[in-house]
């Protein structure tokens, strides 16, 4: 598809024809639209170095790089449009793929992500992250939850209550974030809902990005006495899925949106079968 | 008899710094898995009791805790099922449901005992889920505040032919 799309009544979703990347979101009731790059990289763990030899670990996180490698430069794709969904398939590797969604109704784009089994062939730990980059002048400030709660304002290289000299470019500038991470300019914000807690930063202006596996090689000299290298049950590593939501809106309107999105992304509607035609409950009335 | 005090204990349990880290050994960790997994079960039983009192019926009930990739063997093999989605919100919220299924077109109504549309039916090659079935059906629910929704599904044509059964993998 020369210029591949998913749309709803609320949002269009671009896509780089050559890469398969997420490449524009269009508010489509608010007539403005956002450049968004999004893909996987990961962070090689380190395993100490001549200026530390603390090695990242279940406890630490220390990436021996600031700049995390791409998983893949390019996915390869598969649309899906039907009346009631329109996703975009991509496949970065053998083990890390997505579906981007959008279905009628819903004001965001839904990213289901799945990675997994780490491959620790090459001696190298890893920690992968989904990132995010747009145009927006961020001036190093991003947001993150406190326990699905009160957002805090972050700020890259910076402490609020103390003068922090910046040791870690990376892992200095990660936070927990348990719901929600956003970045915003004037204007526009764009939000990202998490549907587990997950380590978040944004380590360039007009970026966010959010830690979503790692599998390291190494113990990192806190007494847990092993590495976190979780081998699942086949012994190969395990693999996670999870969902990101993916909200652009005004910056002013964006906390209608998330709210809500976010209780849901907490406490979803739970689902429960029964053969034939089941029990007669208390009914339920549309909407 | 369903019991939600197994849960309330593991989840007691998991309080501990490592549980919530993330930096407990793998014995320990598995552990964890362990205990909120027997939680879970007993929770299961626990609302399967409730939903018989609220429905008069001793019918069993299925979780399919696998849908997240695509498994569920009740909706995988059985072409007349209902579907019961509670909410736990203070809102009515709409949902959409999406359950590996064989058959290639199935009728849903819902709980007025309207017919639901669209239903789609997507191959799940796509997906490349873990699941037996060839497809997914998907439709548009919703349920009330803190209420239930029961919408009915049947199937009304097998399986598109060459959509071989794949059993789930590993």
């Amino acid at each position: 598809d020369p210029e591949p799309w998913i749309e709803n009544e609320h949002l269009r979703v671009l896509f780089d024809p050559v890469t398969g990347h997420l490449r524009e979101i269009q508010n489509l009731a608010k007539g403005f639209s956002l450049p968004v790059f999004q893909s996987f990289y990961w962070y090689n763990a380190s395993a100490g170095d001549g200026q530390s030899p603390q090695a990242s670990g279940a406890y630490i996180f220390r990436p021996n790089g600031s700049v995390p490698i791409p998983v893949a430069k390019r996915a390869a794709t598969r649309l899906l449009k039907t009346p009631l969904v329109q996703e975009l398939h991509q496949n970065f590797s053998a083990w890390c793929s997505q579906v981007l969604r959008l279905r009628p109704g819903q004001p965001y784009l839904e990213l289901e992500w799945t990675v997994g089994p780490i491959p620790v062939s090459d001696g190298l730990g890893k920690e992968i992250i989904s990132r995010f980059e747009t145009p927006l002048r961020t001036a190093g400030r991003f947001y993150t939850d406190s326990n699905g709660r009160q957002v805090l304002e972050r700020r890259r290289d910076y402490r609020p209550t103390w003068n922090l000299s910046q040791s870690e470019p990376v892992a200095g500038n990660y936070y927990p974030v348990n719901t929600r991470i956003f970045i915003k300019d004037q204007k526009v914000q764009l939000t990202v809902l998490t549907d587990r807690s997950q380590g978040g930063s944004s380590i360039l202006d007009g970026s966010l990005e959010l830690m979503v596996h790692r599998r390291l090689l190494n113990d990192d000299n806190r007494g847990l006495g092993e590495p976190l290298d979780e081998p699942g049950d086949d012994g190969r590593g395990l693999v996670v899925r999870g969902r990101h939501l993916v909200l652009l809106d005004t910056a002013v309107a964006a906390a209608d949106l998330h709210r809500p999105r976010a209780q849901e992304m907490v406490t979803p509607p739970y689902v429960v079968l029964a053969p034939g035609p089941g029990p007669h409950l208390r009914q339920g009335s549309p909407g | 008899p369903g019991d939600s005090s197994v849960l309330r204990e593991a989840v007691a349990v998991a309080q501990h710094h490592d549980a919530v880290a993330g930096t407990e050994r793998q014995h320990v960790a598995n552990d964890y898995a362990r205990q909120l997994a027997k939680g879970w079960d007993s929770c299961q039983v626990l609302v399967a009791n409730a939903l018989s009192l609220l429905g008069d019926t001793k019918g069993p009930f299925e979780f399919c805790n696998a849908l997240n990739i695509s498994v569920c063997p009740l909706s995988e093999t059985t072409p007349h099922f209902t579907v019961i989605l509670y909410n736990p919100l203070a809102r009515g919220v709409a949902w959409p449901v999406r359950l590996p299924v064989r058959g290639s077109s199935y009728a849903v109504t819902d709980p007025q005992g309207q017919p639901v549309v669209p239903v789609s039916c997507v191959t799940q090659r796509l997906r490349g889920g873990a699941g037996g079935a060839p497809g997914e059906l998907l439709f548009q629910a919703w349920a009330p505040p803190l209420g239930f929704s029961t919408f009915e599904v049947k199937q009304l044509s097998p399986a598109a032919p060459g959509d071989p059964p794949r059993w789930p993998s590993g």
